[in-house]
This record gives C-alpha cells, sequence and structure tokens, in this order.
C-alpha cells in the first residue's frame, strides 16, 4: 500500500552494538545479512538517546545517577573512541506511488554518522545541533521492506577528566560543536560516552512533488495591538521534472491541543 | 481573514523561497508569560497543492501573537524585559536539560516544565554548556507560559576562562558553529516562548562567531518599530 504524505516517527525496533564487535559492512548489514535481536552482539537499542542509554536499558552499566555506580562505568577517555562507536539499525516499510518522495531525517546526532539503507551509504557531517535530510526516493527497496544502518562516532574531543574533576574536565570538548557538560561541572558528575548517539528524532517524510521547508511565521503589532499582521516565509522545493502549478494555502485557527485547557 | 491561497508555479528541480501575503487580525488574543494572562496559542496550518497530484506537502505549528522587548537598564546594569509593551519582572531558574543520556521524552518534558511554571516562574534560561533544547521543551513552554533565554554552545570554563585557563577562540571548526546556530535557529524560531538568544555562558564567543550571529539575529528595523508606527498601514475600515 502506497504511503500517505505526511511523517513517520522511527523511534521503535532499533537494535544497537558495538563497532568493534560486528565484522560486517554497513553495505552487509542493509542487504545480505541484516542483525537480529537474538544475535549476539545486537542488543535493542534506546532511539532517540545515547549509546550509554542503550547500555544500562540492556544493564550492561550499572545506572549513572545511583549512587556512585558512575564510577564504574569505563570512561571514552580510557576506553578510546571505538569503544562508544556504536552501529544502529532497524527497517521500515514505505511504499510510494508516482510522484511522491520522502526523505529519511535525522533531528540531531552526536557528534557525526555513517548511514547506511539498502546497501547506499550517506555520510552525516560532523555536528551535534544541526539536522541532517537525505532524500531516499530512489534507494527504496521495491517491495517496501527497507533495511537502515547507522554508524555512530562520539565526538572528535571527548577529552580526559582530571583526577580532580574540574569545570568540563581537561576542557577538550570545546574544540567540537557539541554539549560542554559531559565532561562534568561542578553539578555533574562526567558523562562516560560524551552523550554520542542518535539524540533526538527519526523520521520519514512523504511528500508529493512539492515539499516546504522551515516555514517562518513572524507577527507585527500596530494601533496598541489592536492590530496585527502574520508574515509568513516558506521554502519551497519542487522535486519532479517540470514545473508545479501549486496553490500555496494557509488557514490559521484557534484551536488548542488535544486535553490542554486554558482557565 | 485567516484563510488565504495563492497560486504559484515553481521550476523544475528549484529550490524558492516565498512569501504569502500578511494575514490581518483584529484585537488578537495575545500570549502571555506564566502570571501574566493567557498564553492563547493560534493553530497555524500551510499546506501545498500541486495540479494533477493534490495535497502535496501540510505542515502545523501553534503560534502565539506577542511582542517580547529586551535592553540592558543603564543604571543598575540588569537586563529588563517587557512582553506585549508591559514590563515583567523575570523569576527564572537555570535549565541545563532534563537527562544525561537524553531520554528526552514529550511527558517528561510537560511535567518538568509544568513543574517551573507551577514554581511560578516565567523564564527558564538554557545554559550554554548544555543543549540547544528541543522543539518538545519549547511546545510546553508555550503552552504554560515559560519564556526561554537560549544559549549558544559557549561557556566560561572552556572557552577562555576557567582553571587552567581555556581556549578563548571557542571550538576548531567556527563555520560549523555558524552552521549548527543557524540550523537551530530555524528550528525553534517560531515557538512563542523564545524570548532571548544569547552567545555562551559567562563568555563571550569569538569575535568572527559574535559578530556573525549579532548580525544574523539583528530585529529587522520594520519588527523594531511596528507597535509604534500607526500610520504605516492602512486604516481599519
Amino acid at each position: 500500500m502506497a504511503a500517505v504524505i505526511g511523517k513517520k516517527v522511527l523511534d521503535e525496533e532499533w537494535l544497537a552494538a558495538r563497532s568493534t564487535e560486528v565484522d560486517l559492512s554497513g553495505i552487509e548489514l542493509t542487504t545480505t545479512h541484516p542483525p537480529t535481536s537474538d544475535q549476539a552482539p545486537w542488543m535493542e537499542a534506546v532511539v532517540p538517546g545515547t549509546v550509554l542509554a542503550t547500555l544500562l536499558k540492556n544493564k550492561l552499566v550499572p545506572d549513572p545517577f545511583y549512587g556512585l555506580e558512575n564510577e564504574s562505568i569505563l570512561d571514552i577517555a580510557d576506553s578510546g573512541r571505538e569503544y562508544y562507536t556504536f552501529w544502529f539499525f532497524t527497517t521500515f516499510e514505505c511504499k510510494l506511488s508516482t510522484d511522491q518522495h520522502v526523505d529519511l531525517n535525522f533531528h540531531a546526532i552526536n557528534y557525526s554518522a555513517e548511514v547506511y539503507l539498502n546497501g547506499h551509504k550517506k555520510v552525516l557531517p560532523k555536528g551535534m545541533f544541526r539536522r541532517h535530510s537525505i532524500d531516499i526516493t530512489d534507494i527504496l527497496n521495491s517491495d517496501g521492506e527497507n533495511l537502515l544502518a547507522v554508524l555512530v562516532y562520539p565526538p572528535d574531543h571527548p577529552g580526559r577528566i582530571p583526577p580532580e574533576g574540574g569545570q568540563g574536565g581537561d576542557h577538550e570538548i570545546g574544540k567540537d560543536v557539541a554539549a560542554q557538560y559531559v565532561e562534568g561541572w561542578d553539578w555533574m558528575a562526567p558523562i562516560r560516552d560524551r552523550n554520542t548517539g542518535i539524540w533526538d528524532e527519526v523520521s520519514l517524510s512523504v511528500t508529493g512533488p512539492v515539499k516546504m521547508v522551515d516555514p517562518h511565521l513572524v507577527s507585527s503589532f500596530f494601533d496598541d495591538y489592536k492590530r496585527a499582521y502574520l508574515h509568513t516565509t516558506v521554502e519551497l522545493v519542487n522535486q519532479s521534472n517540470s514545473v508545479a502549478e501549486c496553490s500555496l494555502n494557509i488557514q490559521v485557527g484557534a484551536e488548542q491541543e488535544g486535553d490542554i485547557f486554558l482557565v | 481573514e485567516h484563510l488565504q491561497t495563492q497560486h504559484l508555479y515553481i521550476p523544475a528541480g528549484s529550490h524558492v523561497q516565498h512569501t504569502l501575503p500578511e494575514l490581518f487580525f483584529y484585537k488578537p488574543d495575545l500570549w502571555w508569560p506564566n502570571g501574566m494572562g493567557k498564553q492563547y496559542l493560534y493553530n497555524v496550518e500551510i499546506t501545498v497543492d500541486v495540479k494533477d497530484y493534490g495535497e502535496s506537502d501540510s505542515w502545523s505549528q501553534h503560534f502565539g501573537f506577542r511582542k517580547i522587548e529586551s535592553y540592558i537598564d543603564s543604571s543598575t546594569g540588569g537586563r529588563l524585559f517587557k512582553v506585549n509593551g508591559q514590563p515583567i519582572f523575570i523569576r527564572g531558574g537555570n535549565w541545563i536539560l532534563s537527562d544525561g543520556l537524553l531520554r528526552l521524552s514529550k511527558k517528561r518534558y510537560e511535567t518538568d516544565i509544568k513543574f517551573h511554571a507551577d514554581m511560578n516562574f516565567n523564564m527558564m534560561r538554557c545554559w550554554g554548556g548544555g543543549i540547544a533544547e528541543r522543539p518538545e521543551f519549547y511546545h510546553y513552554c508555550d503552552i504554560y507560559g515559560l519564556l526561554v533565554w537560549q544559549e549558544f554552545w559557549i561557556t566560561g570554563d572552556c572557552d577562555g576562562r576557567g582553571v587552567p585557563v581555556s581556549n578563548p577562540d571557542g571550538p576548531l571548526d567556527h563555520d560549523l558553529f555558524l552552521l549548527c546556530a543557524r540550523d537551530t535557529v530555524k528550528l525553534l524560531r517560531n515557538h512563542p516562548s523564545l524570548a532571548l538568544w544569547v552567545g555562551g555562558n559567562e563568555q563571550v564567543p569569538p569575535d568572527d562567531i559574535n559578530t556573525a550571529l549579532k548580525k544574523d539575529l539583528e530585529l529587522h528595523p520594520y519588527y523594531e518599530t511596528s507597535t509604534n508606527c500607526k500610520h504605516s498601514k492602512e486604516e481599519i475600515s
């Protein structure tokens, strides 16, 4: 059945494995040798979440926020970056009808990644606070079943925590565009994996020939707030090979969300 | 008057930016911070229909009509805020993140933010050593009336102060920092709770980053003066 336009969040049935324990390539994982949950070293993953969240979910590390348990978790400065470099894997169904397009979206990854979909590789560049969007229309499997593997690398400069602790450890994390608290502060113990992971939403967005990107809404006021204007700007992308004759519609209503009531 | 349709032709394979004609509202219900009034939210829906295809894409967002101004008071050196022209006494708290393993669920955000609203806070400051908070965080700040002071990823301890003194030149890749900053602004800019962007915590970013951020985030003069500019628009019929 063809996909309807809209967003589908991929937050279930992810697997993960430490990269040093996986002998297969991304191409093999997403073509001939997809992993299964009962197959070591693969485990259920927390997506969105961090590598440490996945290890905790599988009881492979103690809860770092309980007592002094964080002290027994191996720090990335001692283990090396490879120890916290992890594969994440999932499958999804998506079958498009004529003139439909689909993007695979990552809201945030820490710190960089390689994405493999059905044997095709895409590189997601560095940066903890950037969105990634990949047009996967042409690499979907014709039967609708798709295999997705993501190899996530930790920050380039995870740093080392001095024995006395300190504000931001040895400050090395400041060389990257990433959260700095992960080297520990006066209010927080160091985070052993430095928050490596797919830490925000992963989704598919299916559209027709034309898609919208990042609409921008701004208001202006006149006459002591008696008059207001809503200004809207939107980026439009025509993904087809022909001119698109469109109608762009905006509607502003006064609905409240679900069970939220204003008193 | 809150519904509008425009017909457009978009060239094949192109990426264009389009501004819709402005929509007029007479005495809109305003969005107010916690304790000053209702957090009135409109629902904005945009759809694009393509001839011979049908609905091609849709987008929706809660939107609050509000104007936030702030300036440094010359006598005290403190930053003063006004919302919708009214001075507001800020009762704020520092916020870093909800969970050190980044298990950031909507339910947790709602609980945490409602808790801050129940404490009678009207502002949360997202510390520069943490994360750029997520749209779900801002969504609940919109709902519960928490203004947000969002810092970019610079701290005194890691970026030029600290013991021992750290590197004042920020991250190695300044272009990457600005790319992330611009993308984050696009992600969060439509939330009425977003009150102020700040370069960092207890430190000014390196000159080139700071200059670029200030330039990119400068308020357009049109919006700076619009509440005082009574004659720049047609009179109400």
